[in-house]
């Protein structure tokens, strides 16, 4: 099946995004 | 016990949730079972991407810890114990890492699991980063010690993730020898 993977710099991109602060 | 995590739609959902636990050694006490599993401090949850920046940025460096504290980084549902009925038949990769490096390899190691970058489907269970007098530890468990297909990809992506040398100390060591 599918699975959800995500890359190093996308992880630390959402770092400071609105909804993580 | 606990209530499912919700997520909002606007949130990236991680292919697993998480939870994030804290130990620390009692000096002088032997350790035991009971006392171990008293030691492990549950510090929170998450499912989501943001939900982790969130909690990870309340948390000190690994680096700052003091020595003999772990944290534990584990699959929801599975408990970072050898006891487990996840780890039962498992093991772990051990990396053995200079003072200073801790930090950095820790941080990247876990954005590599929670981004499913390790690529072998429900066999990763968890990390551990330790903090000791000479020298730090990080570690990967996974469910099946005797799939050597997979206990080598864990360590070739931790020699990706983690920029590790060849010379590097990685040691293999399942939970029955632990047990022993």
């Amino acid at each position: 099946g599918t699975r959800i993977v995500y890359e190093r710099d996308f992880l630390m991109n959402l770092r400071n995004s609105p909804i993580s602060k | 016990s606990l209530p499912p995590i919700e997520i909002s739609p606007n949130e990236h959902k991680l292919q697993y949730a998480y939870a994030l636990w804290y130990s620390r050694r009692s000096s002088g006490k032997q350790p035991n079972i009971q006392s171990y599993d008293q030691n492990l401090k549950l510090v929170g949850r998450f499912a989501s991407v943001e939900q982790f920046w969130s909690l990870y940025s309340h948390l000190v460096r690994p680096s700052e810890l003091t020595t003999s504290t772990h944290f534990h980084l584990f699959k929801v549902g599975i408990k970072p114990m050898w006891e487990d009925e996840a780890n039962q038949k498992g093991g772990k990769w051990i990396v053995r890492l200079r003072k200073g490096l801790v930090s950095r390899c820790w941080e990247n190691l876990i954005l590599a699991m929670l981004g499913e970058q390790f690529m072998v489907g429900e066999e990763i269970c968890g990390a551990v980063v330790s903090i000791r007098f000479q020298e730090d530890v990080i570690c990967v468990w996974n469910k099946t010690a005797s799939d050597y297909a997979t206990t080598a990809r864990i360590r070739d992506t931790l020699r990706r993730v983690l920029h590790l040398p060849a010379s590097a100390s990685m040691e293999y060591k399942t939970h029955n020898e632990s047990l022993k």
